[in-house]
């Protein structure tokens, strides 16, 4: 594996969107693993539409009835996958824009920019995160938003983050070697993960966050996604 | 004057007094284009801005390596900005998983 490796450097990433007021993470986090793994697999970028996701997507979790993808009120990435192996594919954001409330359904099948095969759930093990982001794409993540809400800039390495209340979708865009970290006494590396919050929260609508201490339950929920090559 | 027949209940007022925080939520309202309709609402938003800069203050003493202040979201309480802002819909199996996990970890420490 590489020290550093940033797929914004190889253009396989769009750029930060705002979900605005609406709980829309997870349809954020989806489409932003399919358009890398698109670029991964056509070399092209494709800016994907969100509020399809928003609008239509209904499916709930296979053991879990009542985890249900709920436009503005929520979702999970997985099941976002399922859902547009069965619809058929994902349209582009300007064939189906995001509007930041839940409508009507308009998904149009003609209309289909990427088309989604296959996902799968990545290992915890961080090194194994690293390698599937490098062989994969960017990678669906979530984590613990609690220090988001306040975030402005660095690295974010906090000694206390709760693992268990996992309530955001992001996406894992690349990694670091070396951030500096008083806490953990010398350079710490670290994820680039992209947030849907819009260029004036972070860094330009980006979080740093301390890597290999399992930290906000950043690797509890990682998820890869294989698109159509036609 | 202080009128004694007029109590002060809410606790906002006296977070923002505590930190001179009006003048950083008028510039805070100006670089985020904040409108408030009323005068109450102004005031609410004042004190849960206020609680927040005591948040970001804890968040930095926990957090040393990053930075933390004002963000587009300081005038949210900490449960309108996850119902607004966040939503992932976590499943109860995953956190077995990581209670299982913290327990694994915890169970190796020996030395």
């Amino acid at each position: 594996l590489p020290e550093s490796f940033d797929w914004r450097e190889k253009g396989a990433v769009t750029d930060v969107k705002m979900q605005g007021a609406c709980g829309s993470c997870w349809a954020f986090s989806t489409t932003g693993a399919v358009e890398g793994a698109n670029f991964v697999s056509t070399g092209k970028l494709l800016n994907l539409s969100e509020q399809q996701l928003v609008d239509c997507d209904h499916t709930c979790d296979r053991k879990d009835k009542r985890a249900c993808d709920n436009g503005c009120r929520g979702g999970l990435m997985s099941n976002a996958y399922r859902y547009l192996i069965e619809a058929g594919g994902l349209e582009d954001e300007a064939s189906y824009p995001y509007t930041g409330k839940r409508g009507e359904c308009k998904f149009d099948p003609q209309k289909v920019a990427v088309q989604v095969v296959n996902f799968t759930d990545i290992p915890v093990n961080e090194k194994q995160i690293a390698a599937n982001l490098v062989q994969h794409g960017p990678l669906a993540v979530a984590l613990n938003a609690v220090f988001m809400q306040t975030y402005i800039g660095g690295v974010s390495c906090p000694l206390i983050c709760g693992k268990r209340w996992i309530n955001h979708g992001v996406l894992l865009v690349g990694y670091g070697a070396k951030g500096f970290s008083i806490l953990r006494l010398g350079n710490q590396p670290y994820w680039i993960i992209k947030n849907s919050w819009g260029k004036r929260w972070g860094e330009h609508g980006y979080y740093r966050l301390c890597r290999g201490h399992g930290m906000c339950g950043i690797n509890t929920m990682v998820s890869a996604v294989v698109t159509q090559v036609s | 004057a202080i009128d004694e027949t007029i109590v002060q209940v809410t606790d906002s007022r006296r977070y923002a007094d505590l930190l001179g925080t009006e003048e950083k939520f008028k510039i805070f309202i100006e670089d985020y284009s904040k409108e408030y309709a009323t005068r109450e609402e102004y005031l609410h938003r004042l004190g849960i801005f206020a609680k927040n800069m005591i948040r970001a203050v804890e968040h930095q003493a926990i957090d040393p390596t990053a930075v933390h202040g004002v963000t587009p979201f300081s005038d949210l309480s900490e449960e309108e900005f996850q119902r607004l802002y966040t939503g992932v819909r976590v499943r109860p199996q995953l956190n077995r998983k990581v209670q299982e996990e913290d327990a694994t970890v915890e169970g190796s420490d020996d030395d």
